[in-house]
């Protein structure tokens, strides 16, 4: 372990909590058990070392000497502190070591995370005692098992059964003492007790909530480093930070103008690499659009794109498209075939070819569905493929995945909540056969 | 290989968690390649993963896993500093 050379001089300490997580982001966490988590998580550390936590209520207003030796709040972006938080993934959480500033002690959670009590997303207990061990004193710890380690692990396990690993009561001893001869203290009668399980999920009578997360979207695509999900005469749209801009679709003929009146499907979208033009294809035909403007002179036919399969046939129609950002060339999948272009020098020259020896197998992409709903590039030029409510990652450049288990779109793109467990999935491509995971 | 752009992400997340001195606008001084080499190494070993000193993907990996924003190595630079005092 390793100790930050502060600790607090007293053993009886003030503790608030500032602000909650936001509930559109956060919608499994109440009040009351973000209160009961925080309470658990404290009770920790005073298992092990003769320290008192005494909840004290918050000052939403902010005040700055109000709420005692640790105040806990969920804060997003710049907040005050030289410290900013970065959007969803990345930095989760920080505290101040303890001291005599104003804000040693301090916690802050980032409140674009998804925050849970669950085993699905940011389990706040497990982070909650992560960070009052900075609060205490402790800095980061290279052992494992440790809570002190600086990546986030996973759940912990039954809170109110948790025992810190042998490194963390070691280190906290150090800065505080033994407590009874390292006794588990008496349970406080007051503090709750939690829900065995994650509350229910809300349940939502909005149609579009429906809509939005039970997947299976039409066309799927980056523009300009926002991600767009195409579902009939709608979309969604999530920009950079992960953040979703409405969870409420916007109607496609409203901002991108120039398609005909009634489209209610979009079979794949991309934004070209070399100007910066969006292409839009459905059935058989495809625009070009400027921003959200369709170009004069388009529709054109699909058949310009020279897409052929190996019995000569012409293809009518795009499943998905996208530019793989590890060599800039564009693909086009359908039917369970996929071409390459390469669009460097075209710009909107009408006749196009793909690369020689296309086309090729979808199956060359392992794991992956072979009709895939759309393809993005995202992130360090990562290769997404999205299918119903799934998707799967390709790192860079590969054709291979670490892990084929597929993540949820909902849950990770559009504020869904978790779906309720059920059994392992089947693989995608073979459904007959299991898989198993590391308890399984 | 690692593009530069991973490159220069990867030495800021080396900064930021306190496995390089942060960078010193008085000085411009440029992280030597050795020095780049042994933090890459010393963070490899802090999180549990083989030590190559080169940003490989498993290194890639635990740079973008979601994590505590403070630093693991606390107080780099003043050790340094106060080492060339000693000197």
């Amino acid at each position: 372990y390793a100790l930050s050379g502060l600790r607090w001089h007293k053993t009886d300490l003030t503790w608030s909590i500032h602000s909650y997580p936001s509930p559109s982001i956060s919608p499994s966490l109440s009040k009351d058990l973000v209160n009961s988590i925080m309470r658990y998580g404290f009770k920790a550390w005073s298992d092990v070392a003769p320290l008192k936590f005494h909840q004290l209520p918050g000052d939403s207003s902010g005040g700055a000497t109000a709420g005692g030796d640790i105040r806990v709040s969920f804060a997003s972006l710049l907040h005050d502190d030289g410290y900013p938080f970065d959007g969803r993934g990345g930095t989760l959480a920080h505290a101040f070591f303890p001291g005599r500033d104003e804000v040693a002690g301090d916690t802050h959670f980032d409140d674009h995370e998804i925050w849970s009590y669950g085993v699905i997303k940011n389990n706040l207990f497990t982070v909650a005692v992560h960070e009052f061990g900075h609060a205490l004193g402790l800095s980061h710890s290279s052992s494992d098992p440790s809570i002190m380690r600086p990546y986030y692990q996973g759940p912990v396990g039954d809170v109110s059964t948790f025992k810190l690993p042998m490194d963390d009561r070691l280190a906290i001893q150090q800065l505080y003492g033994v407590k009874d001869a390292d006794r588990p203290g008496v349970v406080d009668p007051n503090l709750p007790r939690l829900p065995s399980r994650p509350p229910p999920k809300p349940t939502h009578s909005d149609p579009s909530f429906h809509e939005r997360c039970q997947g299976g979207f039409d066309a799927i695509a980056n523009i300009r480093g926002e991600v767009f999900f195409f579902k009939g005469s709608q979309f969604w749209r999530t920009q950079r930070d992960g953040s979703l801009v409405s969870l409420n679709p916007a109607q496609i003929k409203n901002f991108w103008r120039g398609l005909p009146p009634g489209t209610n499907k979009i079979d794949a979208v991309y934004e070209r690499k070399s100007d910066s033009k969006i292409i839009f294809f459905i059935g058989s035909e495809y625009w070009v659009f400027k921003d959200t403007e369709a170009m004069a002179g388009y529709p054109r036919p699909l058949s310009e794109w020279g897409m052929r399969r190996k019995n000569g046939q012409l293809v009518d129609r795009v499943d998905a498209a996208f530019i793989w950002a590890h060599n800039g060339k564009t693909y086009l999948f359908s039917g369970g075939e996929y071409w390459r272009f390469d669009e460097s020098r075209k710009g909107d020259q009408a006749t196009r070819q793909p690369d020689l020896d296309y086309p090729r197998k979808n199956k060359l992409w392992e794991g992956i569905p072979l009709h895939m709903d759309d393809v993005i590039s995202w992130g360090e030029g990562d290769a997404y493929f999205f299918k119903d409510n799934s998707y799967w990652v390709f790192m860079k450049g590969r054709l291979t995945q670490d892990a084929v288990t597929p993540k949820s779109i909902g849950e990770d793109w559009l504020r869904c909540p978790a779906p309720p467990s059920t059994s392992t999935a089947a693989s995608p491509r073979f459904p007959q056969e299991c898989r198993c995971d590391l308890k399984g | 290989p690692v593009v530069p752009d991973q490159y220069s992400r990867a030495v800021d997340w080396l900064s930021r968690y306190g496995y390089l001195p942060p960078p010193d606008p008085r000085t411009s001084k440029l992280q030597t390649k050795e020095g780049i080499e042994e933090a890459i190494r010393v963070m490899q070993r802090f999180g549990g993963i083989q030590e190559t000193g080169v940003i490989d993907s498993e290194t890639v990996k635990l740079m973008s896993t979601p994590r505590c924003s403070l630093p693991d190595i606390v107080g780099r630079m003043d050790l340094r500093r106060r080492r060339r005092r000693k000197r």
